[in-house]
């Protein structure tokens, strides 16, 4: 978070943007569902903070090594946890994970203190990991106060059971939260919105109906499409972005031609040493230099840095390659891969350094070229700003959901990639208190941190209200003009199966002059037309609800977005209804934006507001000029009254025949 | 029992009222219909939820999960299931 906020327009210098304008988020309760927090950070200082929100109705509680009177204060103002349907199902993994674990909201894991921190930390001046991304670290909301509830436990990585997910979200209602950030999902294949496996999908929508805005990670399975998780309407799914930042390492050969790759490497500068490539002999003319099956025997590697390749995009091939060449004697490494952003320290601070393909094969290439191939790596130097683009992540999940191929998800993307943010000094990867993470979970509670200042701004909006207005004042565009791109591979233009609406625009967000409201009746209308029973709508909704005999159709849910999955021939017609939340008189006109042989039309084409006026509904005609089959084709529909840019995603898929199984 | 029985939610939907005590006594009463006794529906409910919502979670055999979902007022009764951090 040294750069994430400045990234987003929210620098807390500034006197004129959200952070200022909502008091830097003061008196929102934001809840965390985690694995806890460790609470003697420095981002859970509860200096400047006023009261805690008498309307809180929370509890801290003690628990081994968590004393509440101690740990708990006017930044933390609620910690519980939640373990009865892990160890009911799964007996006691306390004792028998070999991780270390409090039975209290205390966070052995330290997914959670960073989660927590991120999306409300207090101020903290001056800091760095492991001497790179220096700056300020706070939170999205420094002002908010967190409530802790712990519901996921350390074994396996992390795993939090849906019965205790539930529980959690039954007493978060009661204790008075405003925001909950969930940094946790499902893997495909997804369980349906009302099925209480998923737990969030079920426990959100009660959230959700008593005005809690809630926040989900998209999951990380990207950049394969259809793998997007917490699709429900009601839930607000948080892709993950880079942030103009990078870590650039010097690698210099001995022809004296240097090139460039990413690493998190804290050891000065070395001197030349010998450079290797694992040359094989055998069939397979590539085999020893695989990085997670690297061979280095019968080859002189001591004192020598080793270049490896890799197609794997997690750490293991990394984790992997740095045993082997260590063990061999190496002094580092070269790992070339698939570029995916994410950063991590090689284990024991090994030197190592990530570059593409492209870098790797001219290194390869020198190496073959001399008898002895030499290379100087250098400590990799924070870059910050222009140079750096933001992009989506390789890693974050894709749409289009599939549980509802016609409701858009992600909604947002965030920043996601290498953020520094409060550690549990348990965290293998900690360094003085802090550590960067990558992933969604940093994604999700940025915009749970953003949906705290908001409000605090507008504390009447709905849940609706503001994931509209985050979504409809996104950035699609660099602020260079030139559009987002989505890390891949190949890489390519961003699309709202990337990215939703965009990359979050908090201060945009803050006035959007229009909103996509919904309520009760339209995620009725939503479970409706997903043919949900009448029986389980009228009790998840809590009123008798009896769905029309013409089953309404999902395009017509009032969301920010229109995704068109199938059209043919006949054209379809899709109904919004906009609610002004800006200027009483305003006047806004239709700009659209059709995907490559979509005809698109809207009706009316301005939509004047006034004071006894204050929601319009227009409907949208699509129809497609295509004759065969098309994969997704984008654009958007924005309503501009000259002061603000309303915009909407289309995605519009033609199909003339049944569809085969194509993404 | 207690190795056969895997935890279950039991969702009941919207609340029908606003006493807490109430809800959890009904939970109670439910379970120990298909169990048996009031003193055997405690040892296996795990969860009541009373605030946000109704229902419970509780180690149940597939054949009691079963006759639960048949009770007037239960929505569906569903196996607990594993979330993982991202």
């Amino acid at each position: 978070t040294t750069r994430s906020w400045d990234s987003l327009g929210l620098s807390y210098e500034s006197n004129s943007n959200l952070l200022h304008n909502s008091s830097n988020g003061d008196g929102v309760i934001i809840g965390v569902f985690d694995t806890g927090i460790w609470p003697e950070s420095k981002f859970f200082d509860e200096r400047g903070l006023g009261p805690v929100p008498s309307r809180w109705k929370g509890v801290c509680k003690s628990g081994e090594k968590f004393n509440a009177t101690q740990h708990c204060n006017r930044k933390i103002i609620g910690a519980r946890w939640f373990i009865d349907g892990f160890l009911a199902e799964y007996g006691l993994p306390l004792n028998s994970s070999g991780q270390t674990e409090f039975l209290s909201p205390r966070d052995a894991n330290g997914h959670g203190t960073h989660t927590a921190s991120t999306a409300a930390g207090s101020f903290v001046g001056n800091v760095s990991y492991k001497g790179l991304a220096g700056g300020n670290a706070r939170g999205g909301a420094p002002k908010a106060r967190v409530a802790v509830y712990k519901v996921c436990w350390n074994l396996l990585g992390g795993q939090c059971s849906s019965a205790d997910i539930l529980k959690a979200f039954d007493e978060a209602i009661h204790d008075g939260v405003d925001v909950l950030s969930l940094s946790i999902g499902f893997g495909i294949p997804l369980y349906a919105d009302v099925d209480e496996r998923d737990g969030i999908a079920t426990g959100s929508f009660h959230a959700v109906a008593n005005g809690i805005s809630v926040v989900c990670g998209a999951g990380n399975d990207g950049p394969s499409a259809q793998t997007v998780q917490n699709t429900a309407p009601w839930i607000l799914t948080v892709a993950a972005n880079s942030i103009d930042r990078a870590f650039l390492a010097s690698i210099t050969l001995g022809n004296n031609k240097t090139l460039v790759g990413q690493a998190l490497i804290t050891r000065k500068e070395n001197a030349f040493t010998g450079l290797l490539y694992p040359e094989s002999h055998g069939l397979d003319p590539t085999a020893s230099a695989i990085c997670q099956a690297l061979t280095l025997n019968g080859t002189d590697a001591a004192g020598k840095v080793v270049l490896c390749f890799t197609s794997m995009s997690g750490r293991i091939a990394i984790t992997s390659a740095t045993s082997a060449v260590r063990e061999a004697g190496g002094v580092g490494l070269i790992v070339a891969k698939h570029p995916s952003g994410a950063l991590y320290p090689c284990p024991g601070d090994f030197p190592c350094v990530e570059v593409d393909y492209e870098v790797g094969t001219k290194i390869l290439f020198y190496i073959r070229s001399t008898r002895f191939p030499v290379v100087r790596l250098s400590p990799p130097k924070t870059v910050v700003g222009k140079p750096v683009s933001a992009k989506v992540a390789f890693f974050s999940s894709r749409g289009p959901n599939s549980v509802a191929p016609a409701i858009l998800k992600p909604d947002i993307t965030a920043p996601g990639v290498n953020i520094l943010a409060a550690a549990s000094p348990l965290d293998e990867f900690a360094d003085n208190g802090y550590v960067m993470h990558s992933g969604t979970s940093m994604a999700t509670p940025h915009i749970s941190g953003i949906v705290a200042l908001l409000k605090a701004l507008h504390p009447t909006w709905s849940p609706a209200a503001i994931k509209s207005a985050i979504i409809t004042t996104a950035r699609t565009a660099a602020p260079s003009g030139l559009t987002i791109f989505s890390e891949g591979s190949p890489q390519k233009l961003a699309d709202p199966f990337d990215f939703g609406g965009g990359i979050v625009n908090p201060n945009a967000a803050a006035d959007p002059g229009l909103v996509y409201d919904m309520g009760t009746s339209d995620y009725a209308h939503y479970l409706c037309a997903m043919h949900y029973n009448n029986s389980a709508i009228s009790h998840l909704i809590g009123n008798l609800t009896k769905c029309p005999l013409q089953k309404p159709s999902v395009l017509d849910v009032n969301l920010p977005s229109i995704t068109i999955p199938s059209i043919r021939t006949t054209p379809i017609v899709v109904t919004r209804t906009v609610t002004n939340v800006g200027s009483p008189n305003s006047i806004y006109e239709a700009t659209i934006e059709p995907p490559s042989g979509v005809l698109v039309s809207v009706k009316p084409e301005f939509l004047v507001f006034n004071s006894t006026i204050e929601k319009i509904s227009f409907q949208v005609t699509i129809s497609t000029t295509h004759q065969m089959n098309t994969d997704y084709l984008f654009g958007s529909l924005t309503w501009t009254d000259k002061v603000h840019i309303v915009r909407i995603p289309l995605s519009v898929r033609t199909e003339m025949f049944q569809p085969y199984g194509n993404d | 029992r207690r190795v056969e029985g895997k935890v279950h939610i039991v969702y009941m939907g919207e609340k029908q009222h606003n006493d807490p005590g109430m809800i959890t006594d009904s939970h109670h009463h439910l379970l120990a219909k298909i169990v048996g006794s009031k003193q055997k529906a405690s040892e296996l409910m795990v969860y009541s939820y009373k605030h946000g919502f109704s229902g419970f979670a509780a180690k149940l055999t597939e054949s009691e999960a079963k006759k639960i979902a048949e009770l007037p007022g239960v929505v569906r009764v569903i196996p607990n299931t594993l979330h993982r951090l991202q």
